[in-house]
């Protein structure tokens, strides 16, 4: 439940923090 | 061997997988592998060596135009000499932060310098708040105003530890060590695998790690 999760947690969701996309090439 | 060694040296931003090894968590293979993934990520739109921003977005999100707030703090503290560029070097040395054998205080002071949005060396409130805004817009998710107001002001009373509104380095320690899957995304287990996913490195190599 996004409510119950802290500001970061939900900010650690972005895609744009997921770098392991840059390996799929 | 001069010859394949010069055309090499004199590309933009390369640098000697021996020195990038002995100053990151990589090996001069695993170096010389990311310089496979780096070449054909830097080649994607505008072919000079160098990862622009569209590039590292197109990367990210299989769109050259998707604007994004976290991939844009990540690009920048990539782009070290802030020349609007990632050269290899700054490649390399960045992601060695998210190497499985890099330290968690790396990872932790990492994800701080991303998060202080005005590096002013303090998370304050309005960023916090801005970046649970951008993730929402790039998500499904539909928070009301004051359920992000909510999360924000629970997350700041619970960081802040001397209570002056925002949050410093040593309370964000804290913070992580109370919620460290926080810095999970600082971690890719694929670094250590990149030699498998690039063997094309062998005909280049140098070395034998």
């Amino acid at each position: 439940q996004p409510v119950a999760m802290n500001a970061f947690e939900l900010i650690s969701m972005s895609k744009g923090l997921n770098l392991g996309n840059l390996f799929d090439v | 061997c001069f010859c394949f060694k010069s055309s090499r040296v004199d590309r933009l931003g390369y640098e000697d997988p021996k020195i990038l090894a002995s100053e990151t968590a990589f090996t001069v293979n695993e170096v010389e592998a990311l310089y496979e993934l780096f070449k054909k990520l830097c080649s994607s739109i505008i072919k000079d060596g160098l990862l622009h921003k569209e590039e590292f977005q197109l990367a990210l999100f299989q769109s050259s135009s998707k604007q994004n707030l976290f991939a844009d703090r990540v690009f920048d503290l990539f782009d070290v000499k802030r020349n609007g560029v990632i050269e290899f070097g700054e490649f390399v040395r960045s992601l060695s932060i998210f190497h499985p054998r890099s330290s968690e205080a790396d990872k932790i002071s990492f994800a701080f310098r991303l998060y202080d949005l005005g590096q002013t060396g303090y998370i304050e409130r309005y960023e916090l708040k801005q970046m649970v805004s951008a993730l929402l817009n790039e998500s499904d998710l539909d928070l009301s105003d004051d359920v992000v107001e909510s999360i924000v002001e629970k997350t700041i009373t619970e960081a802040d530890l001397n209570g002056d509104g925002r949050i410093d380095q040593e309370e964000w320690k804290e913070f992580v060590a109370k919620h460290p899957s926080l810095i999970k995304n600082m971690t890719l287990p694929y670094l250590t695998d990149i030699t498998v996913q690039f063997p094309s490195f062998v005909l280049n190599t140098e070395v034998q790690d």
